[in-house]
């Protein structure tokens, strides 16, 4: 399963987050 | 010939259950080619592009599976009691297969689990996963597949060079069918300034809505994360109380194609829509909390295939997302459109959506691929105009089969 998120930002948004890392509940993703 | 025909006696055996189950599986695969065939025209872009299987040899043979029916009976058999003694083992092996942390879970006993589809579905812990006080958290466990910003075409990156739709993921129009009301359970009160910022709202009204002293009736018997007043003073707040947000359309033509078509909105000046993608593997805790404080307005459930979606066969078959059944949460969010979008697989082709019990996935008789049906949840708040979804608040989960 597969979850998606689409969303409007600044375009000064920043991630915390690159591909292939692993995330759990609650971790930041971006600010 | 013709004496033979008239003559010889006809003696009736019955088949032996091989054989039966042969000619049910060479049915249900006749009836699964006739539907794929009729379906395979079928225009599920917004932008007009035709979808079709395609990828290597291995895709091919999996197109050819009739897998909503694989998923089903998957999610039936796991749905059987097993028997007291062999439940430690079994979820054990489970455990050790798939590197499930049996520490955190909720409860911690392994015989309290009746099924394999009840321990896939299992809790947390309170305190296990602490919410990160950041604008956006993750929503679930898992791994990020792909993240970026999407860019004037419209379109969002699968893998490298290969990209789906955001109109086909979203929905673009309106729904072929009636829109629907569900019975939504009432809302307690929701103490979050986030949401003030959304609809600029007074915060000491927005913490008054729904009814404080009722339960959601379908809500869950412990959430992962409790939810609490979150106290958010320290963000900057872009916009006065009381004043409505401004969409202009110049300003979003002046962008580019980048209006948000799918709820009548258009991105903001100065803003950009982003996408991330979360894969939840097969040990990961499967249910899925908000992850920001946002405002549901519409679900739009879009009927599909249940290919898997383990990151070798998203790199393998394009528009993987826009082919399967998929449930799309649309709503708004301090900065502007914001969705959720969990997608089904092979073995979790159920989604659940906790305060919405009228959402049926991986249904027996599905409309056809490409369209959905959709809800409207203004009745929730008439402040909000939709379900406030706060932080870190378990919102539904994926469940076996």
């Amino acid at each position: 399963s597969t979850i998606v998120l689409v969303f409007e930002a600044p375009q000064r948004w920043e991630w915390s987050v690159k591909p292939g890392e692993k995330v759990r509940v609650g971790q930041a993703l971006g600010d | 010939v013709a004496h033979a025909w008239r003559t010889t006696e006809t003696k009736w055996y019955p088949l032996p259950l091989a054989v039966g189950a042969l000619l049910l599986v060479g049915l249900a695969w006749k009836h699964e080619y006739q539907r794929r065939r009729r379906e395979a025209e079928v225009t599920l872009s917004g932008d007009g592009e035709v979808l079709k299987l395609q990828g290597p040899w291995q895709v091919h043979v999996l197109g050819a599976l009739p897998l909503r029916q694989l998923s089903r009976l998957w999610g039936w058999l796991n749905s059987h009691e097993l028997p007291l003694w062999l439940r430690p083992y079994g979820y054990g092996f489970y455990a050790w297969l798939f590197g499930v942390n049996l520490e955190e879970m909720d409860p911690a006993d392994l015989s309290a689990y009746r099924s394999l589809g009840e321990f896939f579905y299992r809790g947390l812990k309170d305190g296990a996963r602490p919410i990160a006080g950041t604008e956006l958290v993750s929503p679930s466990d898992g791994t990020v597949v792909h993240l970026g910003e999407i860019q004037a075409n419209r379109r969002i990156e699968q893998i490298k060079g290969v990209t789906y739709s955001l109109d086909a993921l979203l929905g673009r129009g309106q729904s072929s069918t009636p829109v629907l009301s569900p019975s939504l359970p009432p809302r307690e009160g929701t103490q979050d300034s986030a949401f003030a910022e959304i609809n600029g709202i007074p915060y000491s009204l927005i913490s008054l809505m729904g009814s404080p002293s009722s339960k959601p009736p379908n809500a869950p018997h412990r959430p992962a994360t409790p939810i609490k007043a979150q106290d958010q003073g320290d963000r900057a707040i872009h916009q006065p109380v009381g004043e409505k947000v401004h969409h202009s359309v110049q300003v979003a033509q002046e962008m580019g194609a980048q209006a948000v078509t799918s709820l009548g909105h258009t991105v903001r000046e100065g803003n950009s829509l982003f996408y991330i993608v979360v894969y939840l593997g097969p040990g990961d805790y499967h249910r899925f909390h908000s992850p920001a404080s946002w405002v549901v307005e519409k679900r739009r459930h879009f009927s599909g295939e249940l290919f898997s979606v383990n990151p070798w066969l998203v790199s393998r078959l394009p528009n993987l997302f826009v082919l399967n059944e998929r449930v799309a949460l649309l709503g708004k969010w301090r900065h502007g459109f914001f969705s959720f979008i969990p997608v089904g697989a092979t073995n979790v082709g159920s989604i659940n959506i906790s305060f919405d019990t009228d959402l049926r996935t991986n249904a027996h008789s599905a409309p056809p691929v490409g369209t959905f049906v959709e809800a409207s949840y203004s009745s929730a708040s008439a402040l909000l105009g939709g379900w406030p979804a706060v932080k870190g608040e378990e919102m539904g989960g994926f469940a076996l089969g």
